[in-house]
């Protein structure tokens, strides 16, 4: 069985909201490391990988390894009754064919109690290999998530460019076109604002600027995003959180 | 303009 008791409920909202508009329905895996999710958008171009880390509850148990088919739109409908401060304990017995949610205020005085149905989901796990990338930016996810909004005035893709010097957006369209460069500045005061460029080779991608504002959902969970690019391979943007982490996995559009 | 690649020729099924 499962029981995961989480002190920030509000972690798993915000988990909650960063993946219900890309993906459907889900298996969270559940062993003793944790809770894990991978998931391919319906269109089959992106991948959403999520862990929590069995450190991130407390306390956390989960004897056998579970997997629980989950609708997240239900899921997050659900959570969307549970206050912000609220402690959030997860259930399921072996049989899974419910999630048991338990919210309690920080006062201990209002507990409410919900369940909801499981499904079975037969999804295809795909292996992803360790990949050294030819360049990884680190970057403030809120300003990541402002350039993504800003260029899909232009256009449906962006062209991503990574030199020693800095990175650039730029997006081309009907009405015109844009670009934003932001400068590798480790040195500034504010570190949280700062990027930072790994560099082995100057990288020059596209990307759909739909799914990139999309993964900008995860922008409450993290201040900072990491973008690592190599020539022809899916781009992975990643949030850490304190136990665990969400990346997504968009395949580059290819060709003229 | 450039075609949009599956994610799916990237990662094999395990």
């Amino acid at each position: 069985m499962l029981e995961a008791r989480l002190q920030t409920g509000a972690l798993l909202k915000k988990v909650l909201e960063a993946i219900k508009e890309l993906i459907t329905d889900a298996n969270f895996d559940c062993s003793d490391n944790g809770i894990a999710l991978q998931a391919m958008d319906n269109s089959h171009v992106a991948l959403v990988a999520l862990l929590l880390r069995h450190d991130g509850f407390e306390p956390y148990r989960c004897d056998r390894s579970l997997a629980l088919g989950v609708n997240l739109v239900s899921l997050s409908k659900v959570l969307r009754c549970a206050g912000n401060d609220d402690i959030i304990t997860l259930k399921a017995d072996d049989t899974a064919d419910v999630l048991s949610l338990t919210f309690e205020n920080t006062d201990n005085d209002r507990i409410s109690e919900y369940e909801l149905k499981l499904m079975d989901i037969d999804s295809e796990h795909l292996g992803i290999p360790d990949t050294t990338y030819e360049a990884v930016v680190q970057m403030s996810s809120a300003e990541f998530a402002r350039i993504c909004k800003d260029l899909q005035v232009l256009s449906d893709s962006v062209q991503i460019d990574v030199t020693k010097e800095g990175v650039k957006f730029g997006a081309k369209g009907e009405l015109g076109s844009g670009a934003v460069t932001l400068k590798q500045n480790g040195n500034v005061d504010k570190e949280e604002e700062a990027t930072l460029i790994e560099l082995q080779q100057n990288v020059s991608l596209n990307f759909s600027l739909k799914y990139l504002v999309n993964f900008t959902k995860a922008t409450p969970l993290a201040s900072r995003v990491s973008l690592s690019m190599s020539s022809e391979v899916p781009l992975l943007v990643e949030y850490k959180m304190e136990a665990g982490y969400i990346r997504y996995y968009l395949a580059p559009k290819i060709g003229e | 303009a450039a075609a949009q690649v599956s994610i799916k020729s990237f990662f094999h099924t395990v």
